[in-house]
């Protein structure tokens, strides 16, 4: 894997979003995967819409949480996202108004990931941004800077928070993952989490997943 | 139980039971906040010590509540006997005003060591861990609180004294979050609590800060009045480690022709 990479600064990421009240990080995690896997399969970078997932994805439970391989399945399923704007986020769960002839994208297929972390760090580079899921502890009070809790505090299997990797490199010799999470971009460093990598930190390798777009 | 003074270097000091009862009385306020009537922890008993801070005392609690049974379904899902808890609060009082620094309860087993506190549980001075809270720098807007480290500036695990004006602080703390967030409160209890619950978060951001080894600063942020259950609730998503989710076949790696 080259020594950093960033798909913010391709084009491959849309701007943070805000989940709102609602337990729905798995809907912004998958998203933002599948809106990385769209651009650089197809070229064009479109903002995804999570609450077509809340209402529409069966088998998971809207804001009282998700998981990312159970919303792919959906997305194949339904046959494909429609846009943010097609289908705007509300925050909470709503009647099903899926429209297949509004869908923009369109998925193949879903895998799992190494949890090898310098095996992720060089699908990320070739392939584009990665949806993982991590233990979000300390991340309430997380300002800035690269997090590196304790592994007994932030145990890799107490996940309860589905993010997304665009990025890593290091800052003063510390390695890290760049993570665009869901609270909005006055949390953290505009939005993002910076997490310690090569170390499992929070479990941040232990459920690494990706969509495909032939 | 009388007045004393436990040692000349402790400064702390047993107050006649009287006077725990006002800073008693407002944990066990701060405690049942919210909850419907008949649905209340009563006070069982309380013993507790009281050391000068600034301009006020600050009082160390420790109290047994009593948590009435509950069996009806519209409150509880399952039915739940009486049940004792032993907490403990530090209250801090300055001319009057109340200010709740930090509670930790947890369920007493009345079976073993009897109902209440135990009475040889005397606390030694030496066991007594100071808890101190944040100072304003923890607020300073991102970009230039880079070089505020906080352990230069909180005595977190140090016997110091409380700063000096400490409500003062934390107000004017509290009021800078208010202002950042646009937050507003509908009743001034509601305030009271929340301000409790932020000084609590400032304790909880401060240990995370001691003990995390990366460059992370934690501190004020928009969900700094929000309880961990609360934060746990609306934010996080459990179903991630409870559920296996559908099984998806292992990709290819990259480098794979």
């Amino acid at each position: 894997a080259p020594p950093e990479w960033d798909w913010r600064s391709k084009g491959a990421v849309t701007n943070v979003k805000n989940q709102g009240m609602c337990g729905s990080c798995w809907a912004f995690s998958v998203t933002g995967n599948v809106e990385g896997q769209w651009y650089l399969n197809r070229g064009t970078l479109l903002s995804l819409s999570e609450q077509e997932l809340l209402d529409c994805d069966k088998m998971d439970k809207a804001c009282m949480g998700g998981l990312p391989s159970n919303a792919y399945s959906a997305i194949k399923n339904l046959g494909g996202l429609e846009t943010e704007d097609d289908y705007s986020y509300r925050g909470y769960m709503q009647v099903c108004n899926f429209s297949a002839e509004k869908a923009k994208v369109y998925i193949n297929d879903s895998v799992e990931l190494s949890q090898n972390e310098q095996k992720l760090a060089a699908w990320l580079a070739k392939k584009g941004p990665i949806s993982v899921a991590i233990n979000a502890f300390g991340m309430q009070f997380y300002r800035h800077g690269i997090s590196h809790p304790l592994r007994p505090l932030c145990s890799p299997w107490l996940i309860d928070h589905a993010v997304l990797l665009v990025g890593y490199g290091n800052r003063s010799d510390v390695p890290f993952w760049a993570i665009k999470n869901s609270w909005g971009p006055d949390w953290g460093e505009e939005g993002y989490y910076y997490l310690h990598r090569g170390s499992g930190a929070c479990g941040v390798n232990t459920m690494a997943s990706s969509a495909l777009v032939d | 139980a009388p007045a004393k003074l436990r040692d000349a270097g402790a400064q702390a000091w047993e107050p006649p039971s009287s006077a725990l009862l006002g800073p008693a009385r407002f944990a066990l306020e701060m405690y049942n906040r919210g909850r419907a009537a008949g649905t209340r922890a009563v006070l069982a008993a309380v013993r507790g010590r009281v050391r000068r801070a600034g301009r006020g005392s600050l009082y160390s609690l420790e109290a047994t509540l009593e948590e009435p049974p509950c069996n009806d379904p519209m409150v509880c899902q399952l039915p739940v006997s009486k049940k004792t808890l032993l907490c403990s609060f530090e209250i801090l009082d300055e001319l009057g005003k109340h200010m709740l620094l930090r509670r930790d309860c947890g369920p007493v087993d009345t079976k073993v060591t009897g109902a209440g506190i135990p009475k040889d549980a005397g606390i030694a001075h030496s066991d007594f861990t100071q808890s101190s809270v944040l100072i304003p720098s923890l607020s300073q807007p991102y970009p230039d609180d880079k070089n505020e480290t906080l352990t230069s500036v909180l005595p977190l695990l140090s016997k110091d004294p409380l700063p000096q004006d400490f409500s003062v602080k934390m107000a004017s703390v509290f009021k800078n979050f208010l202002i950042t967030y646009n937050r507003t409160y509908a009743t001034r209890e509601e305030a009271q609590w929340r301000l409790s619950v932020f000084i609590s978060n400032m304790m909880r951001a401060q240990k995370i800060q001691a003990l995390d080894q990366g460059t992370a600063r934690y501190g004020v942020t928009k969900f700094s009045d929000l309880t961990e259950e609360e934060f746990r609730t609306i934010y996080l998503n459990p179903f991630l480690r409870e559920a296996p989710g559908k099984k998806m076949h292992l990709a290819k790696p990259v480098d794979d022709p």
